[in-house]
């Protein structure tokens, strides 16, 4: 799912 | 979240506040390129493009830090080009920007960790970040001279990402979490800061003002 792509810095 | 990004992600506030407060009180962007601007406003649209995609409710942090960022960017892009465009010194401002975004957008469909769209836009924004601040560096070698102000902004910019790179460090060690694309990418961002960190310690820190030899 293309959410977890969303890295987790900023 | 370590301290070392905490502290990271607040300098990098502190940047972008810095600067909004030197163009509002001076009612001036004399001295700030407008292009570094710009494509840092690129960087973070391109990079958190996620809250375009799904609007999830303003939960945490990280999303009302990304809407900082962007609304941020995109005004001080406003006050330069538009609210005091009077005083945006294009002459100076002469560096290339395309020869930055292209590029970055070529390395971008090379190497990176997947092909498709969301990754490569991310990537695209981690290679262009390393390189937009050179427009502002740029512009300040050709007028010779920083504002106070101007190299407050520029130290706490240039700290955000030397202070992600001990992140980096911390998260390889503690959590062996590494993403190559961003440490390189970071590491040259970082050295392309040294000479003006060299010149912000020996000078702005004794009260001198920055004055490059012409």
């Amino acid at each position: 799912d293309i959410m977890d792509e969303i890295k987790d810095e900023l | 979240m370590n301290i070392f990004r905490l502290f990271g992600d607040l300098s990098h506030l502190a940047a972008i506040a810095i600067l909004l407060l030197k163009i509002w009180k001076t009612r001036s962007c004399a001295g700030v390129s407008g292009k570094t601007q710009l494509l840092f406003a690129v960087c973070f649209i391109t990079r958190y493009i996620d809250l375009f995609l799904h609007f999830v409710s303003l939960y945490n942090t990280e999303k009302v830090m990304k809407l900082i960022y962007i609304s941020a960017s995109v005004f001080t892009c406003y006050l330069i080009f538009f609210k005091f465009k009077a005083t945006y010194d294009g002459n100076h401002d002469s560096m290339r920007a395309e020869f930055l975004i292209v590029p970055a957008a070529g390395l971008a469909c090379l190497i990176n960790t997947k092909f498709d769209a969301i990754e490569i836009l991310w990537t695209f924004s981690i290679y262009l970040e390393a390189v937009a601040i050179l427009p502002q560096l740029f512009l300040i070698s050709k007028t010779g001279e920083a504002e106070t102000i101007t190299s407050h902004y520029l130290f706490a910019q240039g700290s955000y990402r030397a202070l992600y790179i001990l992140n980096w460090i911390y998260r390889y060690h503690y959590e062996s979490h590494v993403d190559t694309i961003a440490i390189v990418a970071g590491v040259v961002q970082t050295i392309l800061y040294c000479d003006f960190f060299y010149l912000y310690i020996t000078k702005v820190v004794k009260g001198q003002k920055i004055v490059l030899p012409a």
